[in-house]
């Protein structure tokens, strides 16, 4: 999965 | 998920758990900063929107509505609740005034996502949550200050709350290597650097401390 910029992170 | 991300997550739940405790064992909220709480309640309402427009996992979506919950529940506490409210002393408490916090970083939030070009209000207000992070930590230093000597499970709360920063640092620098996709947000880097920095005259004196088995003071 890709993730965009770190906002998948809390 | 990497293990950096994961134990800083972890770091940040032992964080609030021990905030409790220590609320709840001393029966005061002496030496605990109102204002930072506030400062927390306000990034995590305005980063976690995303809550109802993208679902990323379970286990993302459970601790975003566990941090906003447990933090809505601590500020209650401290205004609303006895003992607590009678204790919390505000004039202890007055660095760094809410508005002057919210209002710069809502003016860069704004510029950095013009320059983007990310003019979704979701986009803007998870770019000022960001920023207000960085900041939200420092009301909680000064009143440390004030007070001088440390106690033990206000200590570690703020120990706590910084070793999660600094294992997101390693949590970015593990995806940047190891995630193809993984597109780099230098905004998100330079403020999550500058909050890491803020803890570490802090962890300086938690771990002499430590080491010496002694209290926790810090220098005037």
């Amino acid at each position: 999965a890709d993730a965009d910029e770190a906002k998948d992170e809390l | 998920m990497n293990i950096f991300r994961f134990a800083g997550d972890m770091s940040h739940v032992v964080s609030i758990l021990v905030l409790l405790l220590r609320l709840r064992s001393s029966k005061s909220a002496v030496g605990i900063s109102l204002k930072t709480q506030e400062l927390f309640l306000i990034v995590f309402v305005t980063r976690y929107l995303d809550l109802f427009t993208t679902f990323y996992s379970l286990y993302n979506s459970f601790m975003k509505v566990a941090y906003i919950a447990s933090t809505t529940y601590i500020i209650w506490m401290i205004r609303f609740q006895e003992p607590y409210k009678s204790k919390y002393d505000a004039s202890q408490d007055s660095f760094l005034h809410i508005k002057f916090a919210v209002a710069p970083c809502a003016g860069l939030a704004l510029f950095a996502c013009l320059v983007k070009g990310e003019l979704s209000p979701i986009d803007i207000l998870w770019t000022f949550s960001i920023f207000l992070e960085a900041l939200a930590i420092v009301p909680q230093l000064f009143v440390l200050q004030r007070y001088r000597e440390v106690e033990n499970l206000t200590g570690h709360y703020v120990f706590f709350l910084g070793a999660y920063r600094g294992l997101y640092i390693l949590n970015w620098v593990y995806r940047s290597y190891y995630e193809q996709f993984y597109r780099h947000n230098w905004l998100v880097y330079v403020s999550g650097a500058v909050q890491t920095a803020l803890y570490v005259d802090f962890f300086y004196y938690y771990v002499v401390s430590k080491y010496y088995g002694g209290k926790l003071t810090l220098p005037t």
